[in-house]
């Protein structure tokens, strides 16, 4: 579902230049999930936001249910990640000024679906990740950890075929970790292609699949198979 | 040098109201290093607030060097935060129009030392955590866990009495996240007295004594021996 195919990723920055992938050749499967990690600025989160059409490879191609979406201009990126993909990122960009109702239906206006909908779809997606109580509370007013579960439910509730998380767990507690990621193996078992960062060995256990990110290249790419 | 006690604090949020803190009594020595951990929600960063004079309690007591600092004006607080306190946010709070030099440079605007003193401790601070050579990056250009130790840089520049740090490694690799931990043991065998938030227990192992909150309250306060 998710092909990648020698891409590189350089950050010009004045007179240097941040050379953050090298070369990555990855292939996800429909109902794929996949744990990746890696040292801090290995280049997990630029993967990640190339993955999720946020950015662009430097040179490479991807490939997203067989579109190379390299040619594609921003505003059928736009559709594209829209309609498929769901992204938790990494500071969790929640609306400060919108509640967590509001900023859970924010994928849903683009889409043509009625406010009756909107609103049900929203509920349920807080719900499932054990906010139903807070929805009409603000960013400033929610913990760490609950901010980082509204944007898990932002990312789910168009029920997106890919989930991208890059490290959707690091605010919470072992505890809500652990339920969190029960939620995404159920979702996972039901069809859904995911991809997370994690820095936690128990996390990634969750997943059918390590990659191990090194310096810009991927050092270690394992099936796991003792969850 | 810490002395908090029968500690209340309460959000008030229209018809609801949020008990966070519910009875806190906790004593930190000088030279202390206290790792807090708990459920998502139980409390951690509304009593660092607290310790950190960015919030009063609804009631009780709150002894910072045997000062009473409930009695104290804004003014004041400010002026005992920046002159004994290095905070890290558990959401970094990085300017984003500033480079790293800039933003770890910004709590020593507040002191009397001069542009050169000051420049040469941001970049002490820099070098302490990694980042001697990213001093001119903007917190977009650097990846999550390289802000955090920005953060984490900004919280030592002044050469703090006391560091209250909410999770500073949880954006860490487990590599980097041991380096600075013991950084932080370092400084700390120094003198100076830390009290941190952190959801990994291999992380809370640094510290001398952990203290586990739940609900609003304290469950458990153990000194840790096998570090
Ligand atoms: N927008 C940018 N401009 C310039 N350099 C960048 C940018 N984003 C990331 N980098 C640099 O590219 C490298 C890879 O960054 P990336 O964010 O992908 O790392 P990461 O593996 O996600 O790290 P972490 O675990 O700390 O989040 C790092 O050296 C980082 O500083
Ligand atoms: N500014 C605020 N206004 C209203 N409620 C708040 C505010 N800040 C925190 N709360 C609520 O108070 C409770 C305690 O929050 P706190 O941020 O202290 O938890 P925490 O232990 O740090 O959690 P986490 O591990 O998720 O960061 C939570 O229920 C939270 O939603
Ligand atoms: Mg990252
Ligand atoms: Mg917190």
């Amino acid at each position: 579902i998710l092909r990648v195919e020698d891409v590189h990723k350089y950050y010009e920055l004045g007179e240097t230049r941040v050379h953050a992938l090298r070369g990555i050749n990855v292939s996800v499967e429909s109902g794929g999930f996949v744990a990746i990690m890696g040292a801090s600025g290995s280049g997990k989160s630029t993967f990640m936001n190339i993955l999720g059409c946020l950015d662009r490879p430097t040179s490479g191609r991807y490939l997203l249910e067989g579109i190379d979406v390299s040619g594609r201009t921003k505003h059928e990126l736009a559709g594209i990640r829209n309609s498929k993909l769901g992204f938790v990122f990494q500071g969790f960009n929640l609306l400060p000024r919108t509640t967590a109702l509001e900023n859970v239906q924010l994928p849903t206006l683009y889409t043509a679906i009625n406010a009756i909908e909107r609103q049900k779809r929203a509920r349920e997606a807080l719900a499932l990740v054990g906010l139903a109580e807070r929805s009409q509370h603000y960013p400033s007013q929610l913990s760490g950890g609950q901010q980082q579960r509204v944007a898990l439910a932002r990312a789910l509730v168009n029920h997106p075929s890919i989930l991208l998380a890059d490290e959707p767990t690091g605010n919470l507690d072992s505890r809500t970790a652990v339920e969190i990621m029960e939620v995404l193996q159920d979702l996972n078992e039901q069809g859904l292609t995911i991809v997370l960062v994690t820095h936690e060995p128990d996390i990634a256990q969750f997943a059918k699949r390590m990659i191990v990110f090194r310096d810009g290249k991927i050092r270690k790419d394992d099936a796991l198979h003792d969850r």
